[in-house]
């Protein structure tokens, strides 16, 4: 473990608290994309099959919970919650998110470190979890009006991808035989995708403006 | 196990 990866999953870990905050206090999800949420949970669904085979560690076993129980309670509040679905954008948050999984699916059949279950699955969930903001950040340039809460989660999820950058960066220089292409190329790409929103956070942020991304 | 490949990363 180094200081990258620690704050990574710590912002990570904020990220997932700022949303849940959000939801289950002033019991609304106005402008948060289901779609998006969906599919990080089958992110961590497909990424943690090993959670109860192999062990890593005390830290990592319960992060992974923490990630698991979170994503899934936000899809079911989003869904189920009487108060909270009243909130959900269902007219906006349009995207087709199945025309993200077969892609993933497709390429994690080709591109993976061993063809295994465990491992196509593997390489799945990080594919997935590259393009997974697409829908949120679709919702956001449709809804005019970004609540601080909603611009800190984005700003958050997409932080956390950057800082496991220097975390790779760090382990390539450090460990012997650490290589793994998969991850750092759909790790880049993922934290691309965010660049445009972090300009205009960031922008927001400086001018002292409320966050409104271009339409 | 040499089989797996072990992902220590979340």
């Amino acid at each position: 473990m180094n200081i990258f990866r620690l704050a990574g999953d710590m912002t990570h870990l904020m990220s997932v608290l700022v949303l849940l905050l959000k939801i289950h206090t002033i019991k609304s999800c106005a402008g948060i994309s289901l779609k998006t949420q969906e599919l990080y949970a089958l992110v961590f669904a497909t990424r943690y099959l090993d959670i109860f085979t192999d062990f890593i560690s005390v830290y990592n076993t319960i992060m992974k919970l923490i990630f698991l129980g979170s994503s899934f309670s936000i899809v079911w509040y989003m869904r189920r919650h009487k108060l909270v679905r009243r909130s959900y954008d269902k007219e906006q948050d349009t995207f087709r998110h199945f025309f993200l999984v077969l892609p993933c699916l497709l390429l994690a059949l080709v591109m993976n470190e061993k063809f295994t279950f465990k491992e196509v699955m593997w390489a799945f969930s990080l594919y997935l979890e590259a393009v997974a903001i697409l829908p949120q950040l679709v919702l956001l340039q449709r809804t005019k009006n970004i609540d601080n809460l909603t611009g800190q989660y984005v700003f958050l999820l997409g932080a956390y991808r950057a800082f496991y950058i220097f975390n790779w960066i760090y382990r390539y220089f450090t460990e012997p035989h650490y290589v793994h292409w998969i991850t750092w190329i759909s790790g880049l790409v993922q934290t691309l995708l965010y660049a445009d929103f972090f300009y205009y956070y960031f922008n927001s942020w400086k001018n002292n403006v409320k966050l409104h991304l271009p339409a | 196990s040499p089989g797996i490949i072990l992902h220590d990363e979340l």
